[in-house]
């Protein structure tokens, strides 16, 4: 169990402060309108709630914010209240310190105040989105190096009825099959090379990047 | 190469725009400030830029967007032009529309509407740094079924030095390492017994989730 502050309820501080709550940590949210705070504590949002003003350090000072285990800025629209916030922060030895920034100048001032992380949440999502729409095969994974990833893929079409030894992945393409779903409830990870493909499996293929995408476009 | 039309300039839809562009698609943003569309041009952002006001169905009639491969509304402060909007795509038979939307009863009323694909990208965000401050051994990975997950994890320190015939791991936790990252240069797919871990490397694991947690926590 883990101690984590979260100073900001729009919603993106609003979803850390509830997604922590989520996984048993306590949570000390603040934010300077009264309303927000006792919604967050009605809501369960959080352990504990102060109603404050955080660009005044006094107000800050005897949190004990140095010994969360995180802290996380999510004032975005007022870049100065999250500047001088952030400051703040810095000079109270706050650990573990994300600022969500509303723009790239925004970020950059908090990076030269040394904020360790900072996040642009409407930009990564875009990101998120933008890959989802433009590679509709692709349903899950992640880069392992530039070169190569890990994606979850719907089984192409004419690998259906075949097995894994029968395909001979590894020799034609360099990739692997380290997991196969079949419907909501079959796992096979690391499946025997007898294993079959039907239609509708999802197959989770590791290796170069390029290569898992020209095994698609071939099938 | 597809063609994507992205329908508001914020900065979730600029993203959009940007990382389709950044994978060659066709993209074609519109705006109703003059401003963004003359900018989202100048910096790269799409290959073609409308200025209107998408409210205004007839001014949305000719642009064909029923035979783009996707259509992106990223209209989301101004909750009553976002809703028009997506009723004058769904009237237009857009294909894949994916809607953002400023909150929880903004994206209802857009399922009501039938938009097949609704996104909350400051509480996705939230969640996803919440997840990623609380555990922060998880580098990366995601959940094949509710029971089970692939995850990168930094090597756990007392499992450095040993090999992966010594460890055993999937007699003792049933999980499997599918790669081990040695440096930035070093990526070992599927690596074999004899493989050695080496302090700093990282590790991706499949297997039970709480499996993998408890290999963690165990050292
Ligand atoms: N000086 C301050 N001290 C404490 N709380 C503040 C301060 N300034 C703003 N806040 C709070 O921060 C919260 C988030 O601010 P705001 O809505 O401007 O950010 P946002 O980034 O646009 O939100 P979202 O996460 O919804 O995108 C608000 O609830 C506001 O009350
Ligand atoms: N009726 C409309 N027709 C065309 N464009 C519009 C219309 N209404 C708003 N827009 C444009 O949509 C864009 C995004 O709108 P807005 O900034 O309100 O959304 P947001 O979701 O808050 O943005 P962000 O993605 O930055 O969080 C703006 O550039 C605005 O000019």
């Amino acid at each position: 169990i883990k101690q984590f502050a979260v100073i900001g309820l729009g919603r993106f501080g609003s979803s850390v402060a509830q997604t922590l709550r989520e996984m048993n940590h306590e949570v000390l949210v603040i934010d300077n309108s009264e309303e927000n705070v006792n919604n967050a504590m009605a809501d369960g949002l959080a352990t504990n709630a102060i109603c404050l003003d955080s660009t005044n350090i006094h107000a800050l000072e005897h949190i004990g914010l140095s010994g969360f285990d995180g802290v996380v800025l999510a004032i975005g629209a007022n870049m100065e209240d999250s500047i001088l916030t952030a400051l703040n922060l810095m000079e109270l030895k706050a650990r573990n310190l994300i600022a969500k920034a509303s723009s790239l100048p925004h970020g950059k001032i908090l990076e030269r105040l040394n904020v360790p992380r900072v996040v642009y949440p409407e930009r990564d999502m875009g990101e998120r989105v933008a890959k989802s729409i433009a590679q509709t095969h692709i349903l899950e994974g992640f880069e392992l190096d530039p070169r190569c990833s890990i994606i979850e893929i719907q089984a192409p079409k004419t690998l259906v009825g075949r097995t894994l030894f029968e395909l001979n992945l590894r020799a034609r393409y360099g990739v692997y099959i380290i997991a196969i779903k079949h419907g909501d409830h079959d796992l096979a990870i690391v499946p025997s090379p007898d294993s079959k493909i039907f239609a509708h499996d999802k197959l989770v293929v590791i290796g170069e990047t390029q290569q898992i995408r020209k095994l698609i476009e071939d099938h």
